[in-house]
């Protein structure tokens, strides 16, 4: 994987040859484990970045919704430094010699392979839904949080539409499945782009979650770290007062069930390009996107609970 | 695969509640074809919106009449996604002549 180009953007072919071959490089510390299956039968795939059994976790996730193809790029960039500094970063190994790093680069992978295929601004999944000719759901309002709230759609045609149900999509299922068998996770990140955001729960009601002093100010921190790199603005705060209402959303499902660092990021940019951000940018986002990351799980590897 | 041709992302700028109400009932207009990249929901937010060829002079003349003020974010995306593309096999050819 060092010859890797990730400068580029890449099928959902090249990613998995990508994930196969880093798991190859690296045996003992990086594993590929299958959570489930795709609508389309597409493997759900995630790296496991392990030194020792019986680890709490940490969860990355990026490409969800399929069009925001900085994330997944994004990805493919974090799961290499994480193999390239541990052992060599002090913050990074002393966090992997506690905790298992879990990423899914590559969460909606039949919306991700119709992006390359067919459509390239789709950004849903894409079940059928029976008694309408639109397909697919918005994997970020399918979670069972506030689900059918306001900041979800209820039409089939909508690039919002939340599901007949929480937990509809199997891309969806497959994490919420995972993540409750796990049982130990204590930082749970979902990379979107765009428009420049850090932002926690929540996002189906006004009213603050619990912890809300410590994550605006582990925000603040995170979005700090990034700034430093390339001077990239953030804003931060919760979802609701930051961005909008949205139910159904991922994070708040993730904080729901005990994961108190739950956070989303908005990467790059903040609207010259949207989407279809230059390939030119995908390693300066990842660089600076993982200082953020790393203050996360360095907090949540200092702050137990 | 589809194209993009003609299509053009705006960025809209609300400058009051009224404003932003009216862009949410355009949200809900289905037959215009419009893609919110970045939804109304709050006036000190911009909105970008994917608007198809067919539905241009319709979504202008809408602003224009209400006085709402927008920008061309992208003039044409697919020529964006060409560039993407174009990006893309350079980088492959590159990677296998290396």
């Amino acid at each position: 994987t060092d010859d890797f180009n990730y400068a580029s953007y890449h099928t959902l072919n090249e990613i998995n040859s990508f994930i196969d071959q880093l798991v190859q490089e690296n045996p003992g510390f990086v594993s590929k484990i299958v959570i489930g299956q795709s609508y389309e039968g597409r493997p759900l795939n995630i790296l496991k970045f392990s030194t020792g059994a019986n680890r709490p976790g940490l969860w990355i996730d990026t490409g969800i919704h399929s069009r925001e193809w900085v994330t997944q790029a994004s990805g493919i960039w974090f799961s290499k430094k994480i193999v390239t500094d541990y052992g060599r970063d002090a913050e990074l190994t002393d966090i992997l010699n506690k905790y298992d790093i879990f990423l899914e680069i590559v969460t909606n992978p039949d919306g991700f392979q119709f992006t390359h295929t067919s459509n390239r601004m789709w950004r849903k999944t894409r079940k059928p839904n029976p008694g309408s000719s639109c397909v697919g759901v918005d994997p970020n309002r399918n979670w069972d949080a506030g689900f059918g709230g306001p900041g979800a759609s209820s039409t089939p045609c909508s690039e919002t539409y939340r599901g007949p149900r929480a937990h509809s999509e199997p891309e969806v299922k497959a994490i919420v499945d995972f993540v409750k068998s796990h049982g130990n996770i204590k930082a749970f990140v979902s990379i979107h782009s765009y428009s420049q955001m850090l932002l926690y729960p929540y996002g189906y009601t006004k009213t603050p979650c619990k912890d809300q002093a410590e994550l605006h100010e582990l925000a603040r921190k995170a979005i700090t770290e990034l700034s430093s790199l390339y001077n990239t603005q953030y804003r931060y705060g919760s979802i609701i007062t930051t961005i909008y209402q949205a139910s159904g959303g991922t994070v708040d499902w993730t904080y729901d069930q005990g994961i108190k660092y739950s956070y989303t990021f908005e990467l790059r940019d903040t609207g010259r390009y949207g989407f279809v951000l230059p390939a030119n940018q995908i390693i300066p986002t990842a660089q600076e996107t993982w200082l953020a990351l790393m203050t996360i799980m360095k907090h949540a590897k200092n702050n137990p609970y | 695969k589809e194209t993009f041709e003609g299509h053009q992302v705006l960025r809209i700028t609300a400058l009051n509640e009224a404003q932003l109400d009216l862009l949410k009932e355009l949200h809900d207009k289905e037959q215009l074809g419009l893609d919110f990249w970045m939804e109304p929901s709050d006036v000190s937010l911009p909105i970008d919106v994917r608007v198809p060829f067919h539905s241009l002079q319709d979504i202008r003349a809408f602003l224009m009449y209400h006085e709402i003020y927008y920008d061309i974010m992208i003039q044409d995306l697919q020529d964006v996604l060409d560039e993407e593309q174009r990006e893309m096999l350079r980088a492959k050819s590159l990677q296998s002549r290396s």
